[in-house]
């Protein structure tokens, strides 16, 4: 490994980057993801923390290299529509500041007459246009998924909805890489981004089986020998993350490596191995030392340690009942039991720690999508299908299972009821957290919106229904639990969370981090 | 990554952008006898774990259509 000349390293530890504007090529979470995943990797060698704010006053500020400006743009973090590779024209709806697009004008041949109120460039054919399809998206009411060239004739190809290709295609283009032959009604040759669904399957990995010309096709998980044949992997495609990684590593005070097989060597090499070669790790470490070793964990418990998934939310409104980071652990606890009624005391493992014998009925596997202590009581939210056998059982026929709650009021259950009797009605499938607010309101969360719950009335208003990127911005959209802890609060989604600090009324996400390492310090 | 290679030079023109750029020649041109330039590519080769032969050889070449890293090898 090679350092710079000179005592180039940070002489803190808690580092900080900023993230200034963003590629056309990927959507945000896509770059966000990569990102906080590319520090970890020097986060989990190092005492070094990487916290994400959101200004010049950043250790390291990371942009994306921008080529081809017309007029007199300034970036100033806002999106720009990208008019084909490389050259960008700013619109004036709410994007880059600078020369507005005067309208109509022809560029590469087509010529642009309006733009929408999402930013997008209409072609005075009546098609939107201008950014390539990344899929899926929704555009007026209707769902993109993949692109397809039939129906026309010159070569361009089309983002098409998978309901009908003959009246939705005419939308925007799509970033062809390579034409791959179209074969049984597949669409083909647009980058895949995983995971996405086509014609009700899921694509989620890329593979060269049957194909000698060494291309990578999209393939679903399940069965790669007839589905293969869809679209085109990014196979000359960089992977985003590695890049970041080696770039990070240069931020960090590492030059070159001499090792092949290094993370820092100069020459990019695609691996899906851990990216971090020993020559790596002594680079990093000859600056800044090794990561601490956590404080003693105390013995093992003898059952197995369930694997660390997202844990269901627990928000707590009063006086926290559990400091996961304070004081000796012994290990994931379950929520309090409440008596032989009481809601199962199993451990907040999602996920069970061994998979339930089919023969046995799964009911006995406690998951549960939210606990929220609201009111000083801890209510119990479960979608699933069944009830579990250690809560009070109801008839059937009159709550169907599943969009349940449990209220444990720390004597006795109560429940379950319907989310209906919340004032939840039947488009609420689920509640995924709930965040609390100052007079006795809860905010409770489903899927991509949240409502405001009275504690005193135990009803949500249903005119509250509010995106949540309307007031977390930053965070993903798909989060799948939410809750507060010491007054931020964490959107959780798969491995990773986003914490949200409020300054002055704006929430702000300040942290990305690993829920595993950096929350539940495993 | 900075662009494609251009595929209109020749090899040498490759090879001597290629070495001033990432930092193994001080000046952009490289004298005629031919020493400067194979003195520039065995530091080039030591740098990078290649075959240390002097010679502008097909590794070399590939080496240097390779995708990587825009910051120079060698200088500050």
């Amino acid at each position: 490994f090679q350092t710079f000349e000179g005592d180039l390293k940070w002489h803190h530890h808690n580092i900080t980057y900023w993230i200034q504007n963003y590629s056309e090529d990927l959507p945000r979470d896509v770059v966000d993801d990569a990102f906080a995943r590319a520090f970890a990797l020097w986060s989990a060698v190092t005492p070094l923390t990487f916290t994400r704010v959101y200004g010049r006053e950043a250790d390291i500020v990371i942009q994306f290299g921008v080529r081809g400006i017309q007029g007199d743009a300034h970036f100033d973090d806002e999106e720009l529509w990208s008019l084909g590779k490389g050259v960008v024209v700013p619109t004036y709806f709410g994007n880059a500041k600078g020369a507005a697009c005067h309208f109509p004008f022809t560029f590469e041949g087509r010529s642009y007459s309006a733009c929408t109120t999402d930013g997008r460039l209409y072609t005075n054919d009546g098609n939107a246009d201008g950014k390539p399809c990344v899929f899926p998206f929704t555009f007026e009411g209707r769902s993109y998924s993949a692109c397809t060239s039939d129906g026309r004739s010159d070569g361009y190809r089309w983002c098409a909805t998978t309901a009908n290709y003959d009246q939705d295609k005419l939308y925007g283009f799509c970033p062809t890489r390579v034409d791959a032959t179209v074969t049984g009604g597949n669409a083909a040759g647009e980058l895949c981004v995983f995971p996405f669904t086509f014609l009700g399957k899921e694509y989620s990995a890329c593979t060269t089986e049957g194909r000698n010309d060494g291309h990578l096709w999209c393939a679903t998980t399940s069965n790669f020998d007839k589905d293969k044949k869809w679209g085109f992997c990014p196979d000359q495609g960089y992977s985003l993350f590695l890049v970041a990684a080696h770039e990070f590593g240069h931020a960090l005070g590492l030059d070159h490596s001499s090792v092949p097989e290094a993370l820092m060597y100069p020459m990019y090499r695609f691996t899906e191995e851990h990216p971090l070669h020993r020559d790596d790790v002594q680079g990093i470490q000859h600056l800044y030392g090794p990561r601490p070793e956590p404080e003693p964990r105390p013995p093992t418990t003898t059952a197995a340690e369930p694997q660390p998934t997202a844990p269901p939310t627990v928000c707590v409104t009063g006086p926290p009942t559990a400091r996961p980071s304070e004081g000796p652990t012994t290990g994931p606890t379950g929520p309090p039991a409440a008596g032989p009624t009481g809601p199962p005391t199993a451990g907040p493992s999602a996920a069970p720690t061994e998979s339930p014998d089919p023969a046995e009925d799964v009911c006995n596997v406690d998951i549960f999508d939210a606990i929220a202590e609201i009111g000083n009581r801890l209510h119990f939210f479960k979608a699933g299908g069944c009830v579990p056998h250690s809560l009070p059982q109801t008839d059937v026929s009159l709550s169907p299972a599943g969009r349940q709650v449990w209220v444990y009021t720390g004597a006795s259950v109560l429940g379950p009821r319907r989310l209906d009797k919340l004032g939840l009605g039947p488009e609420v499938a689920q509640v995924t957290g709930a965040l609390p607010r100052p007079g006795g309101k809860v905010l409770l969360f489903s899927g991509q919106s949240f409502w405001r719950f009275d504690v005193k009335t135990q009803k949500v208003d249903p005119q509250s229904v509010t995106p949540v990127d309307q007031m977390f911005p930053g965070v993903p959209m798909s989060t799948h639990d939410i809750f507060q802890y010491q007054e931020k609060a964490y959107f959780c989604q798969d491995h990773f969370f986003w914490r949200v600090n409020s300054w002055n009324e704006v929430n702000r996400v300040d942290y990305v981090g690993y829920v595993t390492f950096d929350l539940l310090k495993c | 990554f900075p662009g494609e290679r251009r595929t209109n030079l020749t090899n040498r023109q490759l090879a001597e952008e290629y070495l001033h750029r990432y930092g193994y020649t001080p000046g952009a041109e490289l004298s005629e006898d031919g020493q400067s330039l194979r003195r520039a590519l065995l530091r080039l080769q030591r740098r990078l774990s290649l075959p240390e032969t002097g010679e502008l050889d097909s590794t070399t070449l590939n080496a240097m259509r390779a995708p990587r890293c825009g910051v120079p090898d060698l200088g500050r």
